[in-house]
């Protein structure tokens, strides 16, 4: 199966 | 204060459809610069970023920058009581707990005022850095939408790969497999209708197609949207949104595990 990323561990929070 | 006045009040009500599914809470946040917001969706898999610029309003006043925190969903009711043909504007008072939405009549013979509480929204603002995309895809609004509603009906995941042969949309499921490729086609009467891949370099990467088909509903705003792909990097779907700036939504991709 395949794992679901998150967005935030390719924008920083600023 | 500010107040802003859109002769095309659909835009918005266009705007909020496209997201209010996807975000439920989100600080609208208000400059000389424009109307903008940024919100990630309750997993935080994909973000969604609007612009529309200053420039873009019949009339724009912004006194000092201000945050508003609103409820989509009831932003949506508000605006939804909005004709189509009417010109919208917002208000708000610096340090005010209320906007103030405003929506006149074409013939100006039906003016409504609808007040909406503000809320205080925590959100982390996340820094999305300026990249340079492997491939990009330009193609008919209205065909991304339809190819990834058709390819939901068969399985949950598309992938999308980009080669020199076009643009490949496949996916798998219990009943069997699809795979939907769109060639460059540039020989067509408008542009909108145009499908134009600017490849770079190869580019294969896994998506989920629920979210995919979420940020569809912005396919009213817009006849073309750009897909544009890295690996490693959130895929960009953007909707232009003529003359005042766009609707980007960012999915995180999935991988094998």
């Amino acid at each position: 199966g395949d794992t679901q990323r998150s967005i935030t561990e390719f924008f920083r929070v600023t | 204060m500010l107040e802003f006045r859109l002769v095309q009040g659909s835009l918005l009500k266009k705007v909020m459809e496209a997201i209010k599914d996807l975000v439920t809470d989100a600080n609208f946040e208000c400059s000389s610069t424009g109307f903008s917001l940024q919100a990630m969706d309750s997993s935080h898999v994909a973000l969604v970023a609007l612009l529309l610029r200053s420039e873009g309003f019949e009339h724009y006043r912004c006194d000092r920058n201000l945050s508003m925190g609103m409820n989509l969903n009831n932003m949506s009711k508000m605006l939804k009581c909005a004709g189509n043909d009417d010109i919208i504007t917002i208000k708000a008072d610096d340090g005010g707990d209320i906007v103030t939405f405003m929506f006149e009549s074409p013939s100006q013979d039906k003016i409504s005022d609808f007040e909406m509480k503000l809320m205080d929204i925590s959100s982390e603002q996340l820094g999305i850095p300026e990249s340079e995309y492997q491939s990009i895809v330009r193609m008919p609004a209205a065909e991304f939408q339809r190819i990834c509603k058709d390819l939901s009906s068969i399985g949950d995941t598309v992938i999308i790969s980009v080669t020199k042969e076009g643009v490949k949309f496949s996916t798998r499921g219990d009943i069997g497999s699809a795979n939907i490729v769109c060639r460059q086609n540039t020989s067509v009467d408008k542009p909108e209708e145009a499908t134009v891949i600017e490849m770079k370099e190869p580019v294969s990467l896994t998506f989920a197609l629920r979210y995919m088909n979420s940020f569809t509903k912005a396919t009213p705003l817009s006849n073309s949207v750009s897909l544009s792909m890295s690996s490693d990097l959130p895929l960009v779907v953007e909707y232009k949104i003529a003359d005042m700036g766009y609707l980007r939504f960012y999915l995180a991709p999935k991988i094998e595990d």
